[in-house]
């Protein structure tokens, strides 16, 4: 069970925020 | 007849192309190889707002898997990306520009899947070769099934040609196995020749 | 001739050496099992600028492989460390004191390498055990050379002895099989027996 208040609140919870990794200058030493 | 040494040759050869990611080919869509997923040109996740992460008590954030997992090597039950519905689409850039030959779809096994079914497997897909990353309709590489009977890995061969190479590959899904919510998609792999 | 029931016994004991780190020998040096790398004791890595990550859009950082990925399993296509040239070295704090008996050396098969070649492997190298960390010139308990044409996995017996035990061991790479910017090691292990 989960305590109440703001801090814990259902509603501030979000989705996971996605990391999103993208290369720039070439690809990554192989 | 056969010989112990020639069982030897057999099993350490079998061995090692399990050990060559089971395909013994490169995958230019793997992540950790320089393949990454074009955020913003793939289907919205689906969100299930299950897997709650929590630090000394206190919930945190829900946790889902993102497109990225679609080009990362674990397959174990839940370590895919779930759209909404049965179809759905997903661009990839290559770590490189290829002449595509072929590609992989793997779905978790059967017999590890808690529901004993894989029914949010896909079914029916197509793959499209995209100039960039800003092309709305690609070349064709091929439309194919994906076998539910099958093996856990499948490895589709492109239609012959094409002369073209590309850089930048959608996988679009256009049906599945029977799931009504959603559909999982576990690892996709690009093979080819490099330009 | 062989029978059926040989040829189980052949392909068991072929998948449970597979299972067990493919060489059935402890290693001292991995990480889960508490071996560690000494960061101040190791090459720079070699910085690409090239695997940027972001949240909601915004850049937040460039991502190298560090050198602890030499002491994970983990050997797919560029999970592996980098250093600029081809002479490197990086220190390993083993999980207890050992007397060195063997190291293995381990990079990608060359069938997934998206470049075809495993130019950026190390070829020879050299083996040391410190007394300390602090230590500059440690003893010398073996040189190889890692054979680009040979299996992924190589195994190296150390010279005879030494009869001192050691818990830090520095890994010299002296030159490589060609890359002219970096060499790349996916997995180094250090075998032998506890004090």
């Amino acid at each position: 069970s989960m305590s109440s208040g703001p801090c814990c609140s259902h509603a501030r919870l979000s989705r996971t925020p996605y990391l999103v990794l993208s290369y720039v200058n070439g690809p990554p030493p192989v | 007849g056969i010989t112990e040494a020639q069982v030897h040759v057999i099993v350490n050869n079998a061995l090692k192309l399990y050990s060559q990611d089971k395909t013994g080919m490169v995958d230019f869509a793997l992540e950790s190889g320089g393949g990454s997923i074009l955020s913003t040109r793939c289907s919205e996740t689906y969100e299930t707002k299950t897997a709650l992460l929590s630090l000394f008590g206190i919930p945190l954030w829900y946790f889902s898997q993102s497109p990225r997992v679609v080009i990362q090597p674990d397959i174990y039950p839940g370590n895919c990306w779930a759209f909404k519905g049965s179809q759905g689409y997903l661009v990839v850039r290559l770590s490189m520009m290829i002449h595509p030959t072929a590609v992989t779809m793997e779905h978790v096994p059967k017999a590890l899947s808690p529901t004993g079914s894989i029914s949010s497997a896909p079914r029916d897909f197509a793959v499209y070769g995209l100039e960039n990353e800003y092309q709305e309709e690609g070349q064709l590489l091929g439309q194919f099934t994906y076998n539910q009977e099958g093996e856990s890995l499948q490895v589709f061969h492109l239609m012959e040609g094409p002369d073209r190479a590309f850089q930048i590959v959608e996988l679009r899904i256009l049906s599945n196995w029977g799931h009504l919510e959603y559909t999982c998609l576990y690892r996709f792999r690009v093979h080819g020749e490099p330009v």
